[in-house]
């Protein structure tokens, strides 16, 4: 996955993202594509959660799983997230919970259910993402609505140990500053991505490329369709503007010669 | 495949095909649980079954016959397990689409345990 949150010289912010799944799952030889990529792709949706007539949020799921991987909440947040690759992964939580009964921790289908549904506030959702304690480790792709809110909580299992909450873009309206725009692969942000999985590099160039000046969402759309950041493992990309409510989704595929992942 | 992924910035990739969009739909938070995806399941049924199909197998490859065993004979328990109204969604996803309820499940913890 990639998820990119970005603000433009007045403080806008928009927010993009890649959803890239099924890697190492059932390669097709002859079409050169992932099975459960291209499987997933007829599921993914574009969902309105209404309660009492009204718009709660909308989010980009694939049809199914009740969890919210990409969402926006007009006026309040914008949201992704991405898979997390460490050796105490979901699957201890999951025998934890199975075998250990130890239901205390909470999957993060269900979080992010709660977050978007309960949560008024950036900051109330900012708490919430980061100090909950979780079944995977996992990225969360924050944006808020005002200039200077956007954040990459990194998440281990326990609710005690949460990182990079201090990755903030900045206020300043300076195009010089590095910090008006937020990559998250899957990597944590203090160490270099892996050379055969460098996602991070090309976008964070072609950002910089484009300049400050030029942040709206199609040049999100267009860094999201740079390869390798757009790959044979991509089902989607979304776009996501904060204030308007805005939210789109396209499906996508990679023609060759494009990277398996 | 090409031997560097990376050859330079995409500049007009955007506006996207409208084809490509996604469809849009209602999830209404005041139905019961039961009853919240039914229509999107209901119009999703054969692409979700597919899917869930070759997770399965695709599951059986990468745990092995014995760990497999022992995650699919717990996931009809571990569904009672969900909280609620998870376990509800589950469960009425799982009468939309005709897949057993451990399969649902086994659908929605494939993004949570995949990180192995």
């Amino acid at each position: 996955c990639t998820s990119i949150i970005g603000q433009d010289a007045n403080g806008k912010l928009y927010h993009g993202r890649n959803l890239d799944f099924g890697l190492f799952l059932g390669w097709n030889p002859k079409e050169h594509t992932w099975k459960v990529a291209e499987l997933l792709k007829p599921l993914v949706v574009q969902q309105e959660w209404q309660r009492d007539g009204k718009t709660v949020y909308e989010s980009v799921n694939y049809a199914g799983y009740v969890g919210v991987m990409t969402a926006v909440k007009k006026d309040k947040f914008t949201f992704s997230l991405d898979e997390r690759f460490v050796m105490e992964g979901g699957y201890v939580g999951l025998l934890e919970w199975m075998l250990l009964g130890d239901h205390k921790q909470k999957w993060n289908a269900f979080i992010t259910r709660e977050v978007m549904e309960g949560a008024e506030t950036y900051e109330a959702a900012k708490h919430m993402l980061s100090h909950t304690r979780l079944l995977a480790p996992v990225y969360f792709i924050l944006g808020g609505a005002k200039p200077g809110q956007g954040t990459i909580i990194t998440r281990w299992r326990d609710n005690f140990h949460t990182d990079d909450l201090s990755t903030k873009l900045s206020t300043s309206s300076s195009s010089s500053s590095s910090a008006w725009f937020l990559v998250e692969t899957n990597y944590d942000q203090w160490v270099s991505p892996p050379f055969y999985d460098d996602r991070r590099t090309p976008a964070v160039h072609c950002l910089r490329a484009a300049g400050r000046a030029n942040m709206s969402l199609p040049l999100l759309y267009n860094v999201l369709s740079t390869r390798p950041v757009l790959n044979k493992l991509t089902t989607y990309t979304s776009l996501m503007q904060v204030n308007s409510g805005e939210i789109g989704a396209w499906l996508r595929s990679c023609d060759d010669p494009c990277w398996p992942w | 495949v090409q031997k560097s992924p990376f050859v330079g910035c995409e500049v007009n990739a955007f506006p996207p095909n409208k084809s490509a969009a996604v469809p849009k739909y209602v999830i209404n938070l005041n139905l019961a649980p039961q009853d919240r995806w039914t229509q999107l399941i209901t119009d999703k049924r054969d692409q979700l079954r597919a899917l869930v199909s070759d997770m399965r197998n695709l599951t059986r490859g990468l745990l092995g016959d014995w760990l497999f065993n022992v995650v699919i004979n717990n996931l009809d328990h571990l569904t009672t397990t969900l909280p609620s109204p998870y376990r509800e969604e589950v469960e009425g996803i799982s009468k939309a689409s005709g897949l057993l309820v451990s399969e649902v499940t086994l659908y929605n913890i494939f993004y949570e345990v995949f990180t192995f």
